[in-house]
């Protein structure tokens, strides 16, 4: 018995789901922050994220399909977040890595702000 | 897998969505 393994299937698959995205393609989520408005695959944000997970699976609000964020989110840590979702890339630059951190500790996303932290400590 | 001989394929294993159609 053999079996072939396709190594960039997850990085083909993610491209695509991105390109859904832009093209605004099966999206069936709004997410507001601070007036900002950010379209996107419910999906895609709970498999990325522990408070979208707790969300979209609540009985009560996972058929909900605009979302507001806490006003004190960042939409631009948002922005970078939603990026690095569906890309694996994480831009970080000086003047919104903070930002992205705190952005990424309301999403529940730990790994990315351990990461952070270990950027800011190597860097300092 | 155990036990199956697994072959890595390096190039692209899906369609590609184009930008816009």
């Amino acid at each position: 018995d053999s079996c072939i393994q396709f190594t960039r299937h997850a990085s083909d698959v993610l491209l695509n789901l991105n390109r859904l995205r832009s093209r605004d393609i099966l999206t069936d989520v709004i997410i507001v922050v601070n007036r900002e408005h950010f379209r996107a695959h419910k999906t895609v944000l709970m498999a990325c994220s522990g408070l979208f997970y707790t969300i979209f699976t609540d009985q009560m609000k996972c058929n909900m399909n605009i979302i507001n964020l806490d006003p004190d989110v960042s939409p631009e840590g948002f922005r970078v977040l939603l990026d690095f979702m569906y890309t694996s890339r994480l831009s970080l630059r000086d003047s919104s890595i903070m930002a992205v951190m705190t952005t990424a500790l309301y999403l529940q996303m730990e790994h990315v702000v351990d990461t952070c932290q270990r950027f800011l400590k190597t860097s300092e | 897998y155990e036990g199956v001989t697994t072959i890595k394929e390096m190039g692209r294993s899906i369609h590609e969505i184009p930008r816009q159609d």
